[in-house]
């Protein structure tokens, strides 16, 4: 099964 | 003083058009350099950026920064009653808790103002930093959105997989599955027709139809779509609006779990 990870978790907060 | 003039409505029209599906409200960041908005879907699954470059606009004005939350559905419905000719102008004053949009006729003889209220939103901001991509491809925007629309029939994810010769979609699922290839243009005449494609390593990524298909509302936007891919990490999609900006779209890759 093919999910996606939230887009927030590739980029740092700031 | 915040104030911010274009002469035709249709390009904030096509832009709110654009957006408008995936979010439902967004923070509006004004400075001197410009119109900036930064916003994940409600999934939080994709992201979209939007840069307007104040030294584009017909006027632009912005004494101090200022961040203006809208309901961008609210926001559509005052749009539409501009007509696409119409000049707008956005005005706020520094603390605002209002924004004005302001129509005005080509012969000057009609001018409407619209007020809406503008909302304290308290939406994460993310550094999205500079990356070299495994592969770029830009290609025309109809067809992208003509691929998106023709393969989301087919599954709920499509695989994209771009090498050297050229770019495949495919989509597979109980109906049956379906390819579409395009190759690099050799020839290219018309530049808004071509297929170009900057690779330095192959790459194939699996993205949900549905947001893909959502991007493509940015068509009317742009002749091409510029498409950015490395493993592992989130698709952007770029449509650049003429010489005033650009609104990219971040989605991330369907992975194994």
């Amino acid at each position: 099964i093919k999910n996606q990870k939230g887009i927030n978790t590739y980029f740092t907060a700031g | 003083m915040f104030e911010a003039r274009l002469m035709n409505a249709t390009i904030l029209k096509k832009i709110l058009d654009a957006v408008k599906d995936l979010l439902n409200e967004g923070t509006f960041d004004c400075s001197d350099s410009g119109i900036q908005l930064q916003a994940m879907d409600n999934s939080h699954v994709s992201l979209v950026s939007l840069t307007l470059r104040s030294d584009s606009f017909d006027k632009f004005r912005c004494d101090r920064n200022l961040s203006m939350g809208m309901n961008l559905g609210t926001m559509a419905k005052i749009l539409k009653c501009a007509n696409n000719d119409d000049t707008v102008t956005i005005k706020a004053q520094d603390n605002a808790d209002t924004v004005t949009f302001m129509f005005e006729s080509q012969n000057h003889e009609k001018v409407s103002d619209y007020e809406m209220k503008l909302m304290n939103l308290d939406q994460e901001h993310l550094g999205i930093p500079d990356t070299d991509y495994s592969c770029v491809v830009r290609m025309p925007s109809m067809e992208f959105a003509r691929i998106c629309r023709d393969l989301a029939q087919f599954s709920e994810s499509m695989v994209i997989c771009c090498t050297k010769e050229g770019v495949k979609f495919s989509a597979s699922g109980d109906l049956g599955s379906a390819n579409v290839k395009l190759a690099q243009t050799s020839n290219v005449d018309k530049e808004e027709e071509a297929v170009i494609i900057e690779m330095q390593e192959p790459v194939t990524l699996t993205f949900a139809c549905r947001y893909l298909n959502a991007f493509t509302k940015a068509t009317p936007l742009c002749n091409q779509v510029q498409l950015s891919m490395s493993a592992d990490v989130p698709l952007v999609v770029e449509y650049r609006i003429s010489d005033l900006g650009h609104i990219r779209y971040y989605l991330a890759p369907k992975i194994e779990e």
